[in-house]
């Protein structure tokens, strides 16, 4: 019988030798397997191919590490990539949401001026000056308040005794003093008041001696009386007694801040018989008949005293005994 | 040590795929930001 056919004593040895091929060429389908009249020499080469294979694996591995490298360097300059992208992005999306709010808040900053602008000309209209408070009771209360300040202001120059330090002009008004301060252009203080003849009065007055000569007063009035004025007797009565209304130019200075018109008054110079000019009552007053009526009647009055007679005799004989003297 | 090599191989392409897939992306992510930065300025 022949076993043959039943046993197969062939080895069947197949070593694929593919790996000493491109590293990257894996895919490759394996050689077709060599013909058993070659196995012999087949198992001689197997050995020398066995080291190569270990070489071949090591520079796997090394291409493997520096893939991997270069893999985890892109990984991160992807990441950093990424931050860089979403900041910038983040930039862009601020700028494209802070255009559209000013494209909005433009007009209502313009509605705004134009209110703010609606509102400083209703207080220049109503109170006449640039003042930019805007409450209900200011805007009420300012009409009241500096309209009348404004409107008139005007100076008065009264000349007082010399012993007199007192900053109290006697003009007929009943004054509160509310304040005093020292001007750095005058070593005197000067002293305000108010009128306080009726309460809703807005007159001031501003009471200071002068640079030039310290005895005479300058009142500086600001504001015009709501009220009737009191007896003018008491204005040329007192110390102010040579007070006269003259409209002689003052020699201190006006007011420049002042809007409304100024007014000098002054009361240091004596009265001449020409000047009732301004004012009514001391017009009356000064008239030739009037005058000569007080002329006599101050002589008979002095006349009649014994007092005035014996100081008048001894002054006169004094007054010649020194001449005779000298 | 065939079975390594082989893995050793399949590790490698597969590295090699993921890093082709970064290059790409960075790439894209370059040119985005470039756009970005242009509309910007």
């Amino acid at each position: 019988m022949d076993y043959s056919s039943y046993v197969d004593t062939s080895l069947d040895l197949n070593c694929k030798p593919n790996y000493s091929r491109d590293l990257y060429d894996a895919a490759l389908p394996p050689p077709p397997p060599p013909p058993k009249k070659e196995l012999e020499s087949k198992f001689i080469d197997f050995g020398m191919k066995l080291g190569a294979k270990q070489e071949n694996t090591s520079a796997l591995v090394e291409e493997l590490n520096r893939v991997s490298a270069e893999n985890k360097k892109l990984t991160e300059m992807l990441t950093m990539m990424c931050e860089n992208y979403n900041s910038l992005r983040n930039q862009l999306a601020e700028y494209m949401n802070k255009n559209p709010v000013e494209k909005e808040l433009s007009p209502s900053k313009k509605r705004k001026s134009e209110s703010s602008n609606n509102n400083s000309n209703n207080i220049i209209t109503t109170n006449g000056n640039s003042e930019s408070s805007s409450t209900d009771e200011e805007s009420c209360k300012k009409p009241r308040e500096e309209e009348p300040i404004k409107a008139k202001v005007w100076k008065t120059c009264v000349r007082t005794e010399a012993t007199d330090t007192s900053l109290i002009v006697k003009d007929g008004y009943q004054w509160r003093k509310y304040g005093q301060k020292v001007t750095r252009d005058n070593p005197s203080p000067r002293a305000y008041f108010k009128c306080s003849f009726a309460p809703s009065c807005p007159v001031k007055k501003k009471v200071q001696r002068s640079v030039d000569d310290q005895s005479i007063l300058v009142a500086t009035y600001e504001g015009e009386h709501n009220h009737p004025q009191p007896s003018q007797m008491e204005a040329t009565s007192g110390q102010n007694r040579g007070m006269a209304l003259s409209s002689v130019p003052c020699s201190t200075n006006s007011i420049s801040s002042s809007v409304g018109p100024n007014i000098t008054l002054d009361f240091t110079k004596p009265k001449s018989g020409n000047d009732n000019t301004k004012s009514a009552k001391p017009a009356r007053t000064e008239s030739p008949d009037v005058r000569k009526f007080l002329v006599d009647q101050m002589a008979s009055s002095l006349t009649k005293d014994p007092n005035f007679t014996a100081a008048l005799a001894a002054a006169i004989s004094g007054r010649i005994y020194q001449q005779k003297s000298s | 040590k065939q079975e390594n090599t082989s893995a050793l191989v399949e590790e490698l392409n597969r590295v090699s795929a993921e890093n082709k897939k970064l290059t790409e992306m960075l790439t894209m992510m370059c040119e985005n930001y470039n756009s970005l930065r242009n509309q910007l300025a």
